[in-house]
């Protein structure tokens, strides 16, 4: 359904949107380092029955984020390692590991490796973008590319919401898959405040600023 | 591929 596709493609937007502005730039400035790793994180535990996708759709884009964030974690790691400065990125990811991990254990769909790593990565991917937000809030400011980075990537799971209810409707089994959409809108929740400082200031042209 | 029936989004 079209909610899904434009979620998929806003998410993948924000990865070239990321990586344009690290290659235009030649600096990782502004960028969390952290949520990046987590975002691998996520894509590897959730992507561990790759082999396995049927989907020739599914498969594509899995590979494609699973590469482009292995690019970027060089690029960050590697070419650009001056400008990423590790004092600004100070969130303890410890414990957004420990709670996806308490989740994923708790209350996974079944008891099998494929499916603990599975909501392990649902419950991750909710809160992975926290290290970022908390660096902007450390410095106040964000470049323009960075705000419409995050504006894509928190667009991928707001849109995500619409295409389970449309789901839900939509199919005879009317089934509902509680630990995502959980998640998803607690993922949601996390952008809202982002969302409306980026409403109301980047959309206007003017700079991310915290008030 | 019963797994991707389960979980068929990315």
């Amino acid at each position: 359904n079209i909610f899904r596709v434009l979620g998929d493609f806003s998410h993948l937007a924000s990865i070239f949107i990321l990586l344009h502005k690290i290659q235009q730039l030649k600096s990782c400035s502004g960028i969390s380092f952290k949520s990046q790793v987590l975002y691998m994180l996520v894509y590897i535990t959730r992507y561990l029955d790759l082999p396995w996708t049927s989907s020739p759709y599914n498969f594509i884009f899995k590979v494609l984020f699973i590469s482009s964030e292995l690019y970027i974690i060089y690029l960050m790691a590697r070419a650009y390692k001056p400008t990423n400065d590790p004092n600004l990125d100070t969130f303890h990811v410890e414990f957004l590991l420990g709670f996806a991990g308490l989740l994923a254990l708790l209350f996974p769909y079944k008891y099998t490796i494929l499916e603990v790593f599975w909501a392990f990565s649902i419950w991750l991917e909710s809160v992975a973008i926290l290290p970022q937000l908390f660096m902007l809030q450390r410095t106040g400011e964000a470049e323009a590319m960075t705000a419409h980075y995050i504006a894509a990537l928190g667009m991928y799971r707001a849109l995500y919401i619409p295409n389970w209810i449309y789901r839900y409707f939509s199919e005879p089994t009317h089934k509902v898959d509680t630990i995502a959409v959980t998640a998803g809108i607690l993922q949601t929740i996390l952008y809202s405040d982002f969302f409306w400082i980026y409403y109301t200031k980047v959309m206007r042209g003017e700079k991310f600023k915290l008030p | 591929a019963a797994k991707e029936a389960d979980h068929d989004e990315l």
